[in-house]
């Protein structure tokens, strides 16, 4: 069966949708079977993998109070074996909408049981917060995968949400764990990158991917084409890199 | 009077939070009496100002609740003229709290109604959602001021933006006004930087800031020491864009 991975990091602008995006797109071009599940209601990775969100019939939001189910609400994307559950902006206001809900954090999670069978890979693009929407995917999912950016803030944004992780595994999700930690947006040119890379790398050891996604204007400029990097530009650092992560990722989730 | 101003976007990583601090470093440096209220629970701008947010014993979370008053809150940074009212953890738990609350998206202008006695300008550091510490900033505060960084993503998020703004000004807060719009973390050597500005300044023509800050690695840099970059490298390309900002702002405010 497949796996649900939760990719998280309340500091904002770190990388979540970009690796979402390009990570599940390089295991598609390596033939897997791949969902992104948009569950911030920015919908950057509904634009990204090229959906327009302004003409999305059914979202993450149907999913999420449970009014649709994966097999209604996944749309294909132009790539192969990769699909997408796109996000709208009825989600804005779904966290004021789930406090008062039964289950609340449980509803994602219940939605998505025949999600492993339906795909290997299940990818959740998480806002840039600790709410409701992303307490979901950590119930939902059975690893999260942390974007840190090679930066100050994020480097202190990572215990935080270490935090939330262990008392999410704690109350409401047992079989949580840390799947992994890309370091993203590396600039060579700057010693703080790499304070940051050792850091991260002396804190969390084996849990950290060797890939390292290097800072890249390709990777800022494919979200313009709606289109993932690995396949508008194959040739630039971003699609290496996240070609190289998507076979790391691969090879440690026993894909091949 | 002094005049309180809400720094948001619900785009992540756009430079909320650097923006409050340089711009209201700047401000302090030209003899300003300044405050920075810091309304996100990962506490960046309390960091960014040198305060250590763990041993915080009052905090934003005590102003929004109303059990302690922007005097009793407010603590001196390193640099004189310039406040903050300190982030910490508890702010976490506040919207959840807020969402059953009386007057909820007061709470906050309440707590700020002798602010503008106290302070020539007061800079409120949101998180990057739309949730209920941002609509209580958007109610307390008469202007709002919106970093935009040169990307995609980011040009997507200001219509969203404005919408909100627009419904806390029919419903909540009729004074709310567009203060401006800053441009952020400009690459000069990409056309994506520039097609972003050329959108932003076609939109909102004179609203936007003559001042660019351009991307600079002494700016990502300065969080790590606890100190704004203006006075931690006056000389720095990201100092003068701040420096030049403030004096901009300063003007649009008829603050001299
Ligand atoms: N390696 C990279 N090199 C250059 N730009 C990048 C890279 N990764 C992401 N970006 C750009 O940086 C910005 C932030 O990335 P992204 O939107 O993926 O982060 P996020 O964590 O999903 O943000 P949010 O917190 O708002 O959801 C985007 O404009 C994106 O195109
Ligand atoms: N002009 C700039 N040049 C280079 N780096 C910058 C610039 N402005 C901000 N940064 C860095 O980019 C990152 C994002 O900036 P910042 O944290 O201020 O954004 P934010 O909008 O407050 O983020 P969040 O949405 O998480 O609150 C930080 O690591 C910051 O140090
Ligand atoms: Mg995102
Ligand atoms: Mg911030």
């Amino acid at each position: 069966g497949g796996v649900v991975v939760c990719v998280a990091n309340q500091k904002g602008g770190v990388g979540k949708t970009t690796t979402c995006v390009n990570l599940a797109a390089g295991l598609a071009l390596a033939g897997h079977a791949v969902a992104v599940i948009d569950l911030d209601p920015q919908a950057n990775a509904t634009t990204g993998l090229g959906i327009d969100h302004r003409t999305v019939q059914r979202s993450s939001y149907d999913l999420i109070t449970g009014s649709a189910s994966l097999e209604e609400v996944a749309v294909p994307t132009r790539m192969p074996g990769l699909s997408c559950v796109p996000s709208a902006l009825d989600l804005t206001g779904a966290e004021i909408e789930l406090v008062a809900a039964m289950e609340r954090e449980h509803r994602l999670a219940e939605s998505l049981a025949d999600a492993p069978e339906r795909y290997r890979v299940v990818l959740l693009d998480c806002p840039p917060s600790l709410g409701l929407l992303t307490v979901n995917a950590l119930v939902a999912a059975r690893d999260v995968l942390v974007p840190v950016q090679c930066e100050f803030y994020a480097l202190e944004a990572v215990a935080r949400l270490m935090g939330s992780a262990e008392r999410v595994r704690a109350a409401l999700n047992p079989e949580l764990r840390i799947g992994g930690v890309v370091l993203t947006m590396y600039d060579a040119r700057t010693r703080l990158a790499e304070q940051v890379a050792l850091e991260v790398r002396g804190h969390f050891g084996e849990l950290v991917f060797d890939t390292v996604v290097p800072r890249s204007v390709r990777l800022s400029e494919a979200p313009s084409f709606g289109e993932p990097v690995v396949t508008l530009d194959p040739g630039s650092r971003g699609s290496q890199a996240y070609r190289a992560l998507a076979s790391e990722f691969a090879e440690r989730y026993g894909l091949n």
